[in-house]
């Protein structure tokens, strides 16, 4: 469902190079559940940001069910990136001036979801990850791991196809942690392909592929064979 | 070293009221290493910003090396602070502007530390934290593990007699993790004060004593009895 074809994406910092992402070629089969490890520093977030199409690669091509990214004009591909994935970023990226409810429905409004339906849909996807009494609180009124949950909440809205993670449960407890990850297993029953960057090895155990990247390049991968 | 004398902090939203510090009395003892855990919400960074003097609790008292820190004038206050205390926050809050290295020597141009000194120093924890080839990145030029060490090497700088660090090692994998656990455990041999709020059980396994606190107070405690 997203084919990375030997990406490239190089920063460059006056006579400084950093190769982020460098000659990655990855292909993730529609309904897979994939684990990406790596050093801080490794690429995963970049090459996160590229296969989410909202970065494009100096060099490559990235498939999205089979679109060449790079062929689509910038609406277009907001659209189709807005109504197939739901993206999970490190640091969150929720509007401080937003509720925790209006922040989870912006991509719905994004889509044109009707007010009434999305508001029922943000307030489902709230209770889901247990901030059923934070809707009203706004960014700054809401703790670390609560924030991230806001996070994933605002991924699962539309009901993409495509879930990308990144690092989805640095900021929770274990138990808040399992209750995430049960989210995304149930949605993997139901067809959805994940993708989660992580540095938790239990967090890695409920992937099907493990693939680990070291200086923007991918140096390993394990397929569990179990069922 | 620190005393929290059944300490308040009540958040008022409209109708709503969330304790988030409900009661807690807490005597950490100088040169500790003590550990705080508990589920997301559960008042761990709230609790970690009365103790570190960014904020004043509602109601009870909070006394800093014996002095009580809600006598103290905010101009006393903050330089009590920027001297005995380092503290790396679960957002990391750099300033977005400067470089790494500059975000680093922020407490010690606050302290009046000289240029050339405060330079080198900088360069030295950057340096510890892995970050030699990332001193001169902004923010928004870093991976979310290195914005978290560079959070770490600001509160280094100092070189405080506490480090109350919130959650440090959330965006790390395992083997920058375990670095930042031995300059953690180097610094506590070397009799500092070392406060860590966190989700991991093989950080809290540094610790010799583990809090646990659940909607706002202290629930259990364990005092590890081995050398
Ligand atoms: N805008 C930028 N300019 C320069 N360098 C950058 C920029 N963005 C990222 N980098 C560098 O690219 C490399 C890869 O960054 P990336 O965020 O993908 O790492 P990561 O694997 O997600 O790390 P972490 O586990 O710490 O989140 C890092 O070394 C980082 O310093
Ligand atoms: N400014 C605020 N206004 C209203 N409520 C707040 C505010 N700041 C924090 N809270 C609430 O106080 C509670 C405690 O927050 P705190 O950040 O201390 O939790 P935490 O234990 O650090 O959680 P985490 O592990 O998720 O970081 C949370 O339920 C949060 O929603
Ligand atoms: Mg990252
Ligand atoms: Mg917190």
């Amino acid at each position: 469902i997203i084919n990375v074809e030997n990406v490239r994406k190089t920063y460059r910092m006056g006579d400084n190079i950093v190769k982020a992402v460098d000659g990655v070629t990855l292909n993730v089969f529609g309904g897979e559940y994939l684990i990406i490890m790596g050093p801080s520093g490794s690429g995963k977030t970049t090459l996160m940001h590229l296969m989410g199409c909202l970065d494009k690669p100096d060099s490559g091509e990235i498939y999205l069910a089979g679109k060449c990214v790079s062929k689509l004009n910038d609406r277009d591909l907001a659209r189709v990136r807005n109504k197939m994935i739901g993206f999970v970023f490190q640091q969150f990226n929720l509007l401080p001036r937003l509720t925790a409810l209006e922040n989870v429905e912006l991509p719905m409004i994004y889509a044109g979801v009707p007010r009434a339906i999305r508001h029922k849909r943000a307030k489902e996807v709230l209770t889901m990850v247990g901030l059923r009494d934070r809707m009203e609180h706004k960014p700054t009124q809401l703790s670390g791991g609560q924030m991230q949950r806001v996070a994933i909440a605002r991924a699962l809205a539309n009901q993409p196809q495509i879930i990308l993670a990144d690092e989805p449960t640095g900021n929770l407890d274990s138990k808040s942690g399992e209750e995430i990850l049960k989210i995304f297993s149930d949605l993997h029953s139901d067809g959805l392909t994940i993708i989660v960057v992580t540095h938790d090895l239990e967090v890695a155990a409920n992937g099907q592929r493990v693939i680990h990247m070291r200086d923007g390049r991918i140096v390993s991968q394990e397929v569990r064979t179990s069922v």
